[in-house]
């Protein structure tokens, strides 16, 4: 199961449908300070399930829907998709039949989030369950924040066990 | 419970110890439990020793060193269970170019190892010339972002 | 108590504000009481807009933007009871060389503003070419620190 | 009252007497990770009366004496002086009677620290409060350590509340 493509719409500062192509090896992604670099990581950790505000730096989950900017009004929803390539059929038992995958999370303002697997309506839990079952998912310890390697370097102790439990 | 977080404990010290020595080109390091018995209720300490230094808590180490040490422990845990996708947001900011270098040796190392897929954020020029490709990010309409495909030599122009 | 407190609030808001301006080259930025009615025991929250962007908290703004933007109070602190020493260690990292230059710009003020000297730690090649002297610390015994004069091309090789 | 020169000996890496010349405006310090650079900032905060061992990244007192190289023994005591031009006379009083102000701290194993001001034995207190008047010393919010910006920014509000505290 290989991630091959994130698609954001209305996602913080990614107002118009923007295409990232994940393929092999290293990908670099560079740009200025503010111009929306973290938000394609934080887009990816929410379409795997992601549902703590605080990990999308925000107050709360309508956070991450389009605020608006100077030339343009606000948004009333945020969806991202990711399409998983599965032709090596490696997928968790529930998603193994086809050869791509696509999962689809849309949050409406005052609604609240739903979840679509190859357009099928499905619940939050199987989506996170999903990503666990695949060594991957919004807490997975090989998504690293800007910022997380300094938490982990000075967490007390017992916080930085948990960073063990992610790997038993 | 106990037997499995034991087990992984093994199995991530053995490797942070082999990353340590490889990103720093020497010296050792080890993970210990500590502050209980119980291995569920203990705190991990950090014990390394960069070479031809003292062995010392993680604290007494400088910020890049610490960052290294941090890496080498992170790609431990990875390698005990590697995932489908890897991204490394802004993680070598603290490190000079040498040590850059060195992170982006090991990103190779990683790419020969696992099927992994790795997005890499970065500032740093030394980095961006080691990737695969590279996709910008820009704000040309202030506050929209607009992501486009670049060589490197656009992507300095962009990061400058 | 209460009063003076009140009065270094409203002293540092008003540079704060005006630093922001300055360092993002528009926008609008505040500091507001939080979580208490009474000053001693409020909490401090910075509301900031960059250019074009929406007001919001400081979380929500981007790393090289938080930075930036604690910057811009730290030296309104500093320019309400200027020190006579003032020293930096890598608070430029998170910074893009825009930003870097901007960062710069405002040392070179408040070395106009101010008889404060300033030490500068930096892996930075924008914010070494604006110092007006470098020094450079070695390990050329491994574990043993020494302090170099150097000048800017020496530097970039030190650092590199 | 300005701040001329700092001198290490036996401090943290910087086993032999070491001179750190500060001029006017703005003095670059560069080098590789690990090479001691934080450590000249830490000494600058020691020798006005830093008194908190975690705030110089140790656990004890004692941890910034030179622990020992691969082709150096450990020391046992560390000690470092600073050099104030008082040609203004604009030092607190008490202090302002010459045209240069020296403060001398060394910490000796097992014994502890002692500090010197113009060859007199003074106590910590004395020395903290020379700065403290001067508008700055260990504590002083114009000394910004590594990852300090970090810490301020995650901080909670009331944690973040202090650093006007210093300034009123
Ligand atoms: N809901 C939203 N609507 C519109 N814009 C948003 C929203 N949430 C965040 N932003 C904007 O996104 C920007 C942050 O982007 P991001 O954190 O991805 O930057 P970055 O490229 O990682 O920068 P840096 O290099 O400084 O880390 C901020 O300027 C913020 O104003
Ligand atoms: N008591 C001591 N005796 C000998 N060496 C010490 C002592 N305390 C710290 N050190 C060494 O000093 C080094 C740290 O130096 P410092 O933090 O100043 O580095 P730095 O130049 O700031 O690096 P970076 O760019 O990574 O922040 C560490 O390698 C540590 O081993
Ligand atoms: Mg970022
Ligand atoms: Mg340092």
């Amino acid at each position: 199961m290989r991630f091959s493509k994130l698609r954001l719409t209305g996602f913080k500062s990614f107002v118009d449908p923007t295409d990232l192509i994940i393929a092999d090896g290293l990908t670099g992604v560079v740009g200025p300070n503010g111009c929306g670099k973290s938000n394609l990581l934080e887009a990816l950790r929410w379409v795997m399930g992601e549902n703590r505000p605080k990990a999308m730096r925000g107050g709360g989950m309508e956070d991450v829907i389009f605020a608006g900017a100077a030339s343009r009004p606000a948004r009333n929803f945020a969806e991202v998709s990711l399409h998983l390539d599965n032709t090596d059929r490696l997928a968790p038992s529930g998603f193994n039949e086809a050869d791509n995958i696509d999962i689809i999370r849309r949050i409406t303002r005052d609604v609240g989030s739903a979840y679509k697997a190859n357009g099928k309506d499905v619940r939050a839990r199987d989506v996170q369950m999903l990503f666990a079952d695949a060594s991957t998912g919004a807490h997975s310890p090989a998504l690293v924040r800007q910022g997380q390697i300094a938490e982990l370097i000075n967490a007390k102790p017992k916080a930085r066990r948990r960073i063990l439990e992610e790997a038993a | 419970g106990r037997e499995r977080l034991l087990t992984a404990f093994e199995q991530v010290n053995t490797s942070f110890a082999m990353l340590f020595k490889h990103l720093f080109g020497g010296g050792e390091a080890n993970l210990v439990m500590v502050e209980s018995d119980d291995p569920l209720d203990a705190g991990l300490e950090i014990m390394c020793q960069p070479p031809g230094k003292k062995l010392s808590t993680l604290s007494l180490l400088s910020g890049g060193e610490q960052t290294l040490t941090a890496m080498a422990l992170i790609f431990a845990v990875f390698l005990s269970n590697p995932a489908p996708i890897c991204v490394l947001d802004e993680v070598d900011a603290p490190l000079d170019d040498a040590n850059v270098t060195r992170f982006c040796d090991l990103l190779d190392e990683m790419c020969r190892q696992t099927d992994t897929r790795f997005l890499i954020i970065t500032h740093h020029a030394v980095t961006m010339a080691r990737m695969d490709r590279l996709f910008g990010v820009t704000m040309q309409e202030q506050g929209v972002s607009q992501l486009v495909s670049v060589d490197l030599k656009k992507a300095e122009a962009l990061v400058a």
